[in-house]
């Protein structure tokens, strides 16, 4: 007879929703953005994981979104309007090197975060941009730095980046407001 | 309440497991 531990889905705090943009010019924004699954299982989230493509494999312009059900994958919705995100901008060559092992990374970080405020954790977002990838783990308050910074201060440890190498937290609010190519951090770790 | 957090190890160990 197998122990119980075998058979049973371990559950997760949250249900997630794993959403797909496909960058198609002639559709809207909206309608270029899927809804692939929803998991709320470390077994589900993982047979999700291991059937979908990787990031690496993905075209330019194309996303992934793992949010909690419930959070739409964009800054407009309510629940991330007044947050913002540790943004990891990679050069080209980390597509091949690092740009699949971070995203995995990233995404089952939200199952080992030690804050006091793991509600603060909205989602993750994975760009494919020829000029450049970018991951980010999204927050919905960007006033409460406590947990922001102890939520970067984990990403960092997790994706092993060196100590003297910075990571920044833009508000939604300054990203979609910028006036140049870059925004400013409210935070860095 | 009660909060569900898991290592590392195990999340990666449940990543191969069938």
């Amino acid at each position: 007879v197998t122990s119980p531990e075998q058979y049973i889905k371990h559950p997760l705090q949250h249900r997630w929703a794993l959403w797909y943009f496909k960058n198609d010019k002639s559709k809207s924004w909206t309608e270029n953005l899927r809804l692939i699954s929803k998991f709320d299982t470390v077994e589900d989230f993982w047979a999700l994981y291991n059937h979908i493509q990787q990031p690496s494999k993905l075209g330019f312009g194309c996303d992934y979104c793992l949010f909690k059900d419930g959070i739409k994958p964009m800054w407009e919705d309510d629940r991330n309007k007044l947050g913002g995100r540790w943004l990891m901008t990679l050069s080209k060559q980390q597509r091949h090197n690092d740009l699949d092992r971070y995203w995995m990374e990233t995404l089952s970080l939200r199952c080992q975060l030690h804050t006091d405020c793991p509600e603060d954790v909205c989602g993750a977002v994975v760009n494919v941009r020829p000029k450049g990838d970018k991951i980010s783990i999204w927050t919905g308050n960007c006033q409460n730095r406590d947990a922001i910074m102890t939520i970067g201060q984990q990403y960092k440890e997790r994706l092993s980046i060196p100590i003297k190498t910075l990571i920044g937290y833009q508000s939604h609010d300054d990203t979609s407001s910028k006036s140049g190519s870059t925004t400013k951090n409210m935070y860095s770790v | 309440g009660t909060r569900i957090i898991y290592d590392r190890k195990f999340l990666l160990d449940c990543r191969s497991s069938p």
